[in-house]
């Protein structure tokens, strides 16, 4: 494991913690999307079937089970808490899932490393990742009033994609036969859909003002 | 392992 690697693993679980302590804390889900939260227990559920098949370090296997277990309980806030739930955006936050997940699934049928079942799981896992938070931007341009944490959850979270892009690039150079294209485009693009969130939220932390996206 | 590496990322 390089630093790289780290940096992202522990900046994907600052953004999780993040929102949990919004969450679970101060009652609230304002500004927060249910489809993208939904999306993700798709994603970490079709990604970590080898959970209990194959063993890499107690690192990934407590790591997989942490991010299974926290999109699961937020989407559970999300839905069946009475005070969080009250704070939903609902009629905000409209993106169809099967608009994103169809083209997903499809394309992991097509272009994929192996036609087995797990790796077809697991390519559609990459593609769906790189498009889940998408519903997530919407809501945002939608709503334009954006509290400190659900700016930092969003921020952490395109953190984390851009430490993995370093990561790839680093064992690249330090890995013989480290070669993935579906991983590397697929998270490039993810991380190109979050460049014009960041361009705001810089904006605004420069002129220490609240964040708030154009209409 | 060519297949192996990219599993041990999360």
């Amino acid at each position: 494991m390089n630093i790289f690697r780290l940096a992202g693993d522990m900046t994907h679980l600052a953004s999780v913690l993040v929102l949990l302590l919004k969450i679970h804390t101060i009652k609230s889900c304002a500004g927060v999307s249910l489809k993208t939260q939904e999306l993700y227990v798709i994603v970490f559920a079709t990604r970590y079937l080898d959970i209990f098949t194959s063993f890499v370090s107690i690192y990934n296997s407590l790591m997989k089970l942490i991010f299974l277990g926290s999109s699961f309980s937020i989407v559970w806030y999300m839905r069946y808490h009475k005070a969080v739930h009250r704070t939903y955006d609902r009629e905000q936050d409209t993106f169809r899932h099967w608009f994103l997940m169809l083209p997903c699934i499809l394309l992991a049928l097509l272009i994929h490393e192996k036609f087995t079942f797990f790796e077809v799981m697991w390519t559609f896992s990459l593609y769906l990742e790189a498009v889940a938070i998408l519903p997530q931007l919407v809501l945002l341009q939608r709503t334009r009033n954006i509290d400190n944490l659900t700016g930092q959850y969003i921020f952490l979270l395109g953190g984390y994609r851009g430490f993995y892009i370093l990561n790839w690039i680093y064992r690249y150079f330090t890995e013989p036969h480290y070669v993935h294209w579906i991983t590397w485009i697929s998270g490039l693009v993810q991380t190109l859909l979050y460049a014009d969130f960041f361009y705001y939220y810089f904006l605004s932390w420069k002129n220490n003002k609240k964040l708030q996206l154009p209409a | 392992c060519v297949q192996e590496s990219q599993k041990d990322e999360l």
